[in-house]
């Protein structure tokens, strides 16, 4: 077996199979801060791993980061492991990221959403919802960025109840596997302090709240951090990402995973939707997979930098 | 493996709320079997719609009908997915 994984070919599309030999590989070469655990395991029973960033202590405050809850935003998940080694190689050289993982712990779910993501390479690439089975419909899968308990199944535009929409809401709140591992997972925790999830695309980056159109407590703070990360997504490549309420931005969508995140006290909630360069919405070349990582680092090294240094 | 040859992605550019709402109604019509990919919304936010070989002529017939300006962002979205298993076989090897 490889020793070393630098062969991983970041600039390409990857099967999940190859997706989690990476993680390993990652665990190996960096078994000092990295660790990978099972949180739980989807409706088809894949594991969903995530990866551990600790340089120690117990329970520390954490940063949890998600992608591909919606599985053929194929970008998202392909710049997760990316982040991933970014994350692993620069602690002990980046003094930010050093300072950072020195006092917290960050949580990386590369693939929120395994059974879909299968699914987008053995049958449908198009494919966005779980795979779980709807009783009494012959439509299959919900809307995982739906079915938070967060406004769940309100009236709106962005959510349906109908099992055969790409936006069902599922028939209860965390009624998917998926979601409700991560819900166990960080209430398990209890002193998560940030929950950022990458989605694609539009170039958005977005805090609560969705399910209702009133600005959140922190409304001020998130705008600034919001905008101040857009800005160093912009310093790279001057990709430009609108910034604001998910209501505001996009429209209101109840069940989403940062308002949930938002009400149960974990303050800097924020969602992104990557690059699309305006030409290929969810089909963005495997070529423009490395510098959409590397944007969207800089976006999320701003906030877990803010989050550091504002404790609370 | 569920292929989508013909299958078009027009960018709809909606000026008003009377345009998002025809664009809504589109939306609510299940047997044209439209995909948005940017859903419509109150703003001025383009809309991406993925639309099925067999729908394409009537969806842009209804757009021209109500003056509603679009553009095509994917021709035919096969051959993006073709080239899209292309690049991951070559990165494969």
């Amino acid at each position: 077996k490889e020793r070393s994984s630098n062969t991983f070919n970041y600039g390409t599309y990857h099967t999940l199979e190859e997706i989690y030999t990476e993680l390993d590989h990652l665990v190996a070469e960096y078994s000092s801060i990295v660790s990978k655990l099972q949180i739980g395991q989807s409706y088809e029973k894949r594991p969903l791993y995530v990866l551990k960033f600790s340089t120690g202590g117990s329970n520390r405050p954490a940063i949890w980061l998600d992608a591909g809850i919606h599985s053929r935003e194929w970008v998202t998940q392909a710049s997760a492991i990316w982040i991933a080694r970014k994350i692993a190689s620069d602690y002990g050289k980046d003094p930010s990221i050093t300072s950072l993982l020195n006092r917290m712990d960050i949580f990386l779910l590369t693939v929120s959403n395994p059974d879909g993501y299968v699914f987008t390479h053995t049958t449908n690439r198009m494919w966005r919802k779980t795979r779980s089975k709807n009783q009494g419909s012959l439509c299959i899968g919900v809307d995982p960025n739906r079915n938070w308990d967060a406004g769940f199944g309100g009236r709106s535009p962005g959510a349906s109840s109908k099992p055969c929409s790409e936006s069902y809401h599922g028939p209860k709140a965390n009624s998917e596997v998926e979601v409700k591992s991560v819900v166990n997972f960080i209430k398990n925790h209890g002193n998560i302090r940030a929950f950022l999830t990458l989605h694609s695309y539009s170039q958005l980056l977005m805090y609560p709240y969705g399910y209702k159109c009133t600005k959140p407590a922190d409304y001020a703070e998130l705008d600034a951090v919001g905008r101040s990360a857009a800005n160093s997504i912009r310093s790279l490549y001057g990709t430009t990402f609108r910034v604001g309420t998910i209501c505001n931005v996009i429209y209101q969508a109840s069940g989403g995973s940062i308002d949930w995140s938002y009400d149960n006290g974990i303050k800097y909630s924020f969602a992104f939707e990557l690059r699309d360069t305006g030409r290929y919405g969810f089909l963005l070349p495997s070529n423009q997979i490395i510098p959409t990582a590397e944007e969207t680092w800089l976006g999320l090294k701003t906030i877990m930098e803010h989050v550091r240094d504002n404790s609370y | 493996l569920e292929t989508f040859v013909g299958h078009q992605v027009l960018r709809i550019m909606t000026r008003n709320e009377e345009e998002v709402e025809k664009i809504q109604l589109l939306e609510s019509l299940e047997h044209l079997e439209l995909d948005f990919w940017i859903n419509p919304s109150a703003l001025a936010q383009p809309v991406d719609v993925r639309i099925p070989a067999n729908s394409v002529q009537a969806v842009k017939a209804f757009l021209e009908a109500h003056g509603i300006q679009y553009s095509i962002l994917i021709e035919d979205l096969q051959v993006i997915l073709d080239k899209e298993k292309e690049d991951m076989a070559c990165g494969q090897q």
